[in-house]
């Protein structure tokens, strides 16, 4: 398991805005970014998990010093979009694992949380792909996480530095 | 924009489990991932989005031939973790747009929403990485999804066959 991650990323420059209890039907989320996207905001991270009922909650993420424009772009289409509440946070850090081939191997991701949680991390959010497991964790907790990650994954070992940061 | 994305993917081998209102507190992923990692279930997306007060949900996708037994773990293990409640659905479908340095392009996944939002179809997940984005949605939509994309993104001359399938 452990061979199939090559490297750790992170990144400090990181702000999470979440949306809550927005309605669940087509074209919300297009409304949303596409207001993002037109005040020119680079959006990193966009997460959003399954529904309930009829509203659903999407989390994204962009820099630090893009965050006060997008609030006032979320305060804007708020009513628009009929966005029930809103939350954002700023002290927080995205940590990476990358590696091809991890979705095949169904223990990876629960190595990664295994090593957080052994260091009392608490995972704000978390998103996957096919080469790549990001947490958003508090930005106090960044480098914990990441050597405890060099360690869990054998990269400790002359890992000259992050990969992808 | 759009010469930025260079394929369209899609996967209907897929269910989705969502779990509702468990502890937002350190080893609660790792509690989950790992009772499923230990019965070989092949995890595909998770995804987690920003908390609300101390609770979270957490979603994640296994293929539909693992659903029974991903229930029976989730079922097993729900009250030792505090899962108030869980859903599922395996009429659902995973379609992706991939391509290098999306991230960077602010407009991508507005341009992407806008596709399936012009069709009327809803966007049950979402989750991005640099060099892709995936939506969940109904499997009856599937089709429809993939070919607005194509046309979306200008790809539809004469592509041999979706990427990364
Ligand atoms: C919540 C939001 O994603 C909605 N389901 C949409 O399709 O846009
Ligand atoms: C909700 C769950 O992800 C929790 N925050 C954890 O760290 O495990």
């Amino acid at each position: 398991k452990a061979m199939v991650v090559t490297g750790v990323a992170h990144d400090i420059n990181v702000a999470r805005i979440g949306l809550f209890d927005v309605p669940d039907k087509p074209g919300i989320a297009w409304q949303i970014f596409r207001s993002l996207a037109g005040e020119n905001i680079n959006v990193d991270m966009i997460i959003q998990s399954a529904m309930r009922d009829d509203i659903n909650d999407i989390s994204f993420t962009v820099g630090r010093t893009d965050l006060r424009k997008t609030l006032e772009i979320v305060e804007k289409i708020k009513d628009e979009v009929n966005i029930k509440s809103y939350s954002h946070d700023e002290d927080v850090a995205k940590v990476s694992i990358v590696g091809a081939g991890m979705v095949t191997n169904p223990g990876v991701a629960s190595l990664m949380f295994e090593a957080l949680a052994q260091e009392s991390i608490n995972l704000e959010m978390i998103s996957t792909s096919e080469i790549k497991i990001s947490c958003i964790v508090k930005s106090t907790q960044a480098e914990k996480a990441v050597r405890a990650l060099h360690k869990k994954f054998n990269l400790d070992q002359e890992q000259p530095c992050d990969c992808c940061s």
